[in-house]
């Protein structure tokens, strides 16, 4: 179970506390993996009670998207107030998370897996938790194994990203407008999968467009050693020579850890 | 269980922190599992005046009592006009979900949070409770209420707003958790930029984490 607890002495404006809590929710505490059990418990409360505030300070209000720039529905300092309360947020909300990702039952690593799409944030997303989910993938992350193998097959039968399957093989290639609503989001020959290291040296490229790399198993040792690791996946990778497409690039981040024999142990031992 | 926190993890235990002003954090022992005989096991984060509050939850169909009753506090709070800025804090036990519980299970959330009401004279018995509430631990097993509404009044007097208060209501919050998780931090806005503002938030998870909350 996740329970959460944040609280700040900012005035903010009671009507707006669910909007706040749920934007900055959906990019933290609901982007986070252990074991892929879903409690019958999870909350996160939040209280704002404004004792900071000066006297007469406006509450910081929810201002949706589409009306950001708006100075008719929200003037510049509402904005400005908005928009740095939420960064605030944001940024506290994703350590608190990471903090349950690092105390994962058994784990032995941190996990970072950042996916790239150009059809939008929902496929994103969906390719990072059936990679963060799929058992495979992160008993080979605790055995330090290069297996991306594992990760693209999770990214292969995550929920709503197999396409039809009484589509012509030849339409998966292409962009055809009238196929838009039934064709894959996820085509292989323009997936690529990396390691990024967590020290900041050099990306080790596992699979570029479709096609594996050989892969310096002395490097990839190297990387999978470390603690902290990043998988970045790209479903929009053209090429830096193909031209740019007009779509909407997306990248969702999620955390999780790996799966060792700890995890059974504790879980196994647990007495109701 | 010995809860000494490994070394690898100390890391993550700040040993200060900067904490919002008028909200003050505390633990008791109220003994929720026969086989925890000294450990906090009972926390509670409030505001010494009432305030605006917000919560997401489980989208799990098997939602726990607390989650029913908290939600249902939110709704009544709105529906009948009491407003959503009449919040005290959130009361948390370890040790039993209070999940699958049936009726009886509702009935114990709703007492935590009413006796909580009581020590701050928020009892109104029309109104919504003032107090959130939240549970973690075994689920399908029945809360021992009085042991906990018992120990409600000792937490009652061990709040407090410094360092050790958050650390001892995030550490009585954990339960398979190696090291409690607490941040505190001070920031400001550009309406009032020689204001500081001050953020601190604790949780706690280390199994059947995946969570989907709305």
């Amino acid at each position: 179970t996740l329970l959460g607890i944040v609280c700040t002495d900012v005035k903010v404006d009671p009507e707006s506390m669910r909007s706040i809590l749920r934007h900055t929710t959906s990019k933290s505490f609901n982007c986070i993996s252990i074991d892929g059990d879903t409690s019958t418990n999870d909350t996160v409360n939040f209280f704002a009670n404004g004792a900071a505030a000066p006297a007469g300070a406006s509450p910081v209000r929810y201002i949706p998207r589409k009306q950001m720039a708006d100075e008719s529905t929200a003037s510049a300092t509402e904005q400005a107030d908005f928009e740095a309360f939420t960064r605030v947020l944001d940024n506290f909300f994703v350590d608190l998370a990471q903090l349950v990702v690092r105390d994962g039952e058994g784990a032995t690593k941190f996990v970072t897996i950042r996916v790239r799409s150009d059809e939008g944030y929902v496929p994103a997303k969906r390719a990072a938790v059936s990679i963060a989910r799929s058992a495979l993938v992160k008993t080979a992350l605790y055995g330090k194994d290069a297996n991306w193998g594992r990760i693209l097959c999770a990214i292969g039968y995550a929920p709503g990203i197999m396409g039809s399957d009484t589509l012509p093989v030849h339409q998966f290639a292409t962009r055809d407008s009238k196929s838009r609503d039934s064709s894959p989001v996820v085509i292989p020959s323009r997936t690529s999968v990396s390691f990024i290291p967590a020290d900041g040296s050099e990306e080790l490229k596992l699979l570029v467009r479709g096609e594996p790399e050989q892969v310096d198993e002395q490097r990839a040792k190297q990387i999978l050693e470390q603690e902290d690791l990043e998988i970045l996946v790209r479903l929009e990778d053209d090429g830096a020579e193909a031209p740019a497409r007009r779509r909407r690039r997306s990248e969702a981040v999620f955390w999780t850890c790996d799966f060792s024999h700890e995890y059974v142990t504790i879980n196994g031992d647990y007495r109701t | 269980a010995d809860r000494a926190i490994p070394a690898a993890k100390q890391k993550y235990i700040p040993v200060s922190g900067t904490y919002p002003k008028g909200f003050l954090a505390g633990s008791a022992f109220a003994g929720v599992k026969s086989s925890n005989t000294k450990y906090d096991d009972l926390a509670l984060v409030v505001s010494e005046e009432a305030c605006p509050a917000a919560a997401v939850f489980t989208k799990n169909i098997f939602k726990a009592a607390p989650v029913i009753t908290s939600k249902q506090t939110f709704f009544d709070s709105k529906k009948n006009g009491h407003g959503l800025d009449r919040f005290r804090g959130v009361v948390v036990n370890s040790g039993c979900a209070n999940a699958v519980t049936g009726k009886l299970g509702l009935e114990h959330a709703e007492a935590m949070a009413r006796t909580t009401d009581q020590c701050f004279g928020d009892s109104s018995p029309d109104a919504p409770p003032h107090t959130l509430v939240m549970s973690t631990g075994v689920i399908g097993q029945r809360l021992p209420i009085d042991r906990i509404t018992n120990a409600i009044p000792k937490l009652h007097e061990n709040l407090g707003s410094s360092h050790e208060h958050w650390m001892a209501a995030a550490q009585a919050i954990c339960t398979t958790d190696t090291f409690p998780k607490l941040i505190s931090r001070t920031f400001t806005l550009p309406s009032h930029p020689d204001t500081t503002y001050s953020i601190a938030g604790m949780t706690k998870g280390a199994g059947m984490i995946h969570p989907n909350m709305g």
